[in-house]
């Protein structure tokens, strides 16, 4: 997969 | 949420408290450079723009809230309360040349062409390169006190935690986002330099000189 729709990173 | 995710983040928190504090309790941002703190004031304010629009979690929201209050008090202290001790004839670097490229390129290489989206882009690729005004005036005054290079420490550590904590995702989530960790990579390679001259002289314990 690529980057998830929801960033939920700092 | 994974522990290296996690003490990454409290490595970031920490340098970012790190310094507030040295400032505020020495009253001085000598050796400080204010053009970087610009740069991270810039990248929290274009990446958690989504404070706005989406709720991930309390602590999601919690650590961004400090993150931004943290960088624009210290921009603050370092441009207003005390000005008279910002050492500009050292804090030299040609910021407008880390901008334009990273803003261009965020225009370039994103994963999607939305404004949100574009900002988020801009900020991971400001953030990998935010640094460099601080450790070119490092490199400029030939030294740093100590606080300061345990504050570049604690933030050198946190982006290179994230690169663990990027492995960890694509092993068990199957989560990568390419433009986070090359980027994550890009800055974490910054600090090799100065991780080397963090430990080599860690036990001297006077002031850290870099090589000019």
């Amino acid at each position: 997969t690529t980057a998830k729709e929801v960033k939920d990173e700092l | 949420m994974n522990i290296f995710r996690l003490t990454g983040d409290l490595s970031h928190l920490a340098a970012i408290i790190i310094l507030l504090l040295k400032i505020w309790k020495t009253r001085s941002c000598a050796g400080i450079s204010g053009k970087s703190q610009v740069l991270f004031a810039l990248v929290f304010t274009t990446r958690y723009l989504d404070l706005l629009t989406s709720f991930i979690s309390l602590y999601n929201t919690t650590m961004k809230i400090i993150y931004i209050g943290c960088a624009y008090a210290t921009v603050y202290l370092i441009y207003m309360k005390f000005k008279a001790t910002y050492d500009g004839n050292h804090d030299t670097f040609r910021v407008e040349f880390l901008v334009v490229p990273v803003g261009g390129l965020a225009f370039l290489v994103n994963h999607d062409f939305s404004p949100l989206e574009i900002l988020w882009t801009f900020s991971i690729y400001l953030e990998s390169v935010a640094i460099l005004p601080q450790l070119f005036m490092i490199s400029k005054t030939g030294e740093a006190e100590t606080i300061t290079t345990h504050y570049l420490f604690f933030l050198g550590l946190y982006r290179a935690l994230y690169l663990i904590n990027w492995i960890w995702r694509f092993y068990f989530e199957g989560f990568f986002d390419m433009i986070a960790i090359v980027a994550g990579v890009v800055q974490t390679i910054l600090y090799c330099d100065f991780f080397y001259l963090y430990v080599t002289k860690g036990e001297s314990g006077s002031n850290k000189i870099n090589p000019a």
